[in-house]
């Protein structure tokens, strides 16, 4: 089974392929691939044969082969819908993100108890009231929830997506979620990555 | 020497504690503490003990001591000021983010390069010219760094921010910057997140 090191570090891989292919490149060496990923070259090779793919030598790896290989290791295979929670500052933000493209994450409704925020439209996504919330993700089979209300609100609406059959939790607010353990959380900490930041400083 | 994997859950006890605080609590038990923290308690106990704080048996930590340790040992004891770059939709909800004040950190000046944001004020901070970034920051000694500008940008805003004496940079942008080693850098990858949580389901 692969490390947990390595599946991390796909979407790195991923990305940088997909940058490779839009300059035009059919094949990269892993020496080449390593150096523009600022990773260890062996480090990479051994991260790509777990999936079977050891290059080929003098040619190095096919990149549009490779990037679907990965994308579909990483379930990328397929389109994920979203479903986000409070259409505020950075809720509204997040709306007009394009790098969920890149994953075919794509947030298909919002939700907010505002009645100056219900009904209105951002960047084509449709405010709704979050009383209809647990309804409209279950009907529209949601997999995926991301949360930017106020953190006192956050276990509550994470409680609603779960019933409502939400397996993953992208959190925006500072508080730890209390969630059962099939539902994989991540958690996005702007202030601890602070922290973390300046205790090397 | 202090385990990363210690550190790094450093900036979770603080938050903690800081609640625990707030409720008028003036002792903790490590069993209560590692519970509210959803941690193992020997982990605690032994992450804590790296700072010389074994707690007192049957009375636990002293709560307003342990955290007045932890910000001393994350370097919060101090108030970071930071700079901003970008002032567009992730950069303007940034200027808002109230999460920023629990560790003492602080936008004191954002930059922009578009004639309608600069002279513009969010939140108390002023939005001045790009042009004007390298001297801004050298001027108010500005020591973090935060980009929210486009990938293409992103390298070049960075270059400025450490030509201008910064030494740590918090980047949103979906890029990996080159940066001098003894300037820090913390990523924020939504896409990447997203990713890795759905590799598990
Ligand atoms: N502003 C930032 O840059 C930033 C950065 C990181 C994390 N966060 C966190 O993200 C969260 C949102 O921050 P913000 O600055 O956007 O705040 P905000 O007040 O601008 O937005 C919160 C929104 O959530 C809505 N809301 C409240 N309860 C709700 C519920 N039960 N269901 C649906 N919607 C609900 C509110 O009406 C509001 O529109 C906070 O927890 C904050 O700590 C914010
Ligand atoms: N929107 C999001 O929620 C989100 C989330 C994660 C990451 N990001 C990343 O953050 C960055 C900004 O995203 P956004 O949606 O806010 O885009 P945006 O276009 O709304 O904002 C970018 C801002 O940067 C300014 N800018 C451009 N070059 C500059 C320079 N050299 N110096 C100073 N300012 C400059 C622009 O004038 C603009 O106001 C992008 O790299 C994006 O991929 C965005």
């Amino acid at each position: 089974s692969i490390p947990k090191e390595t599946i991390d570090r796909l979407p790195l891989y991923l990305r940088c392929l997909e940058k490779i292919i839009d300059e035009g490149e059919v094949n990269i060496s892993s020496g080449n691939f390593s150096e523009k990923l600022n990773l260890n070259s062996a480090q990479v090779r051994k991260d790509l044969s777990y999936f079977g793919d050891f290059g080929t030598r003098g040619v190095g790896y096919e990149t549009e082969t490779l990037a679907k290989q990965i994308r579909s290791i990483l379930h990328l295979d397929k389109k994920w819908d979203m479903a986000l929670a409070g259409a505020g500052n950075i809720g509204s933000a997040l709306l007009t993100y394009t790098g969920f493209n890149e994953g075919d994450f794509e947030v298909q409704v919002a939700f907010d108890k505002d009645p100056d925020l219900i009904g209105k439209e951002i960047n084509g996504v449709n405010i709704e009231d979050a009383e209809d919330m647990e309804k409209i993700i279950r009907d529209q089979d949601i997999k995926l929830g991301i949360i930017t209300v106020p953190a006192k609100a956050a276990q509550e609406v994470a409680d609603q997506m779960v019933e409502a059959g939400v397996e993953g939790v992208l959190n925006f607010a500072p508080t730890l979620l209390d969630l059962p353990k099939e539902v994989k959380l991540a958690q996005v900490d702007i202030t601890k990555e602070l922290e973390q930041l300046v205790y090397y400083l």
